[in-house]
């Protein structure tokens, strides 16, 4: 039987909320060595994903941004702890991103599964 | 026995020169739908990478930077598509990084292996 995604997911996350600067998510993603920041409302609660990719996306459109919530993506493809990995792999692979937000059942971000993470798996073949 | 970068790299690669401004690069991945750039030499040998990443860094930096030579990687984490991807893998995680060239004996990049190739394997277990 496949890996569930709890085993191979990171448990410490770095995010961020939608009013703050572009300038401090980019601070941020430094700060975890990551390229991904789950977008998180006051309560906690999952919003929007922001990535490097889309600081890149904004140095190119250059000037009309300030806040995160104008880069952010608001549609996440996400995972949950007790997905099996294949299921999360082929999520990462069909929309071409290297990121899912874990998410418990009241959207709350429990962890992050990148595709780095899938390595993981390569020392024992299941 | 593990397969080989070969199976899972891709072969179209967008790549950039070290003269080029950095918003030009931005432009690029956008372009590409990829985090990763290799930088090429005039002659297309590999002499470092660019990512969304690095240009997350000059945002934070803000001014200091104008070229890609700037801001690159210059050591940079490769593979060849002989190598098993197991290995590949390995890399990715102990760099904490999450794509490498496919490069070639004279250095020339032949394709980028991502992580998020690595979930083409997951169809098949081998
Ligand atoms: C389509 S990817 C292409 C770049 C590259 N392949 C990568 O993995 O990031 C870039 C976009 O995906 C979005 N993105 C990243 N992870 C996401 C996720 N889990 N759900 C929805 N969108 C996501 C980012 O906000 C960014 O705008
Ligand atoms: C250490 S990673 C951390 C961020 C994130 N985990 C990721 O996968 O990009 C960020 C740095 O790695 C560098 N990098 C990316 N791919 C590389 C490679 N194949 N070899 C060397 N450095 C690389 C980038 O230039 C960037 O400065």
């Amino acid at each position: 039987q496949a890996p569930r995604v709890r085993e191979i997911m990171e448990r410490q996350v770095i995010s961020i909320t939608e009013d703050e600067e572009i300038r401090t998510a980019a601070k941020r993603l430094l700060k975890g060595e990551t390229n991904h920041l789950p977008v998180l409302d006051k309560d906690g609660i999952l919003v929007g994903i922001v990535t490097t990719y889309d600081i890149s996306k904004a140095v190119v459109q250059d000037g009309k941004h300030r806040c995160v919530r104008d880069i952010m993506t608001r549609k996440v493809v996400k995972t949950h702890p007790d997905e099996p990995v294949d299921i999360a792999a082929r999520k990462l692979e069909q929309n071409n991103i290297s990121a899912l937000p874990v998410v418990d059942t009241a959207n709350r971000v429990v962890g992050m599964l990148t595709a780095i993470d899938l390595g993981k798996l390569f020392g024992r073949r299941w």
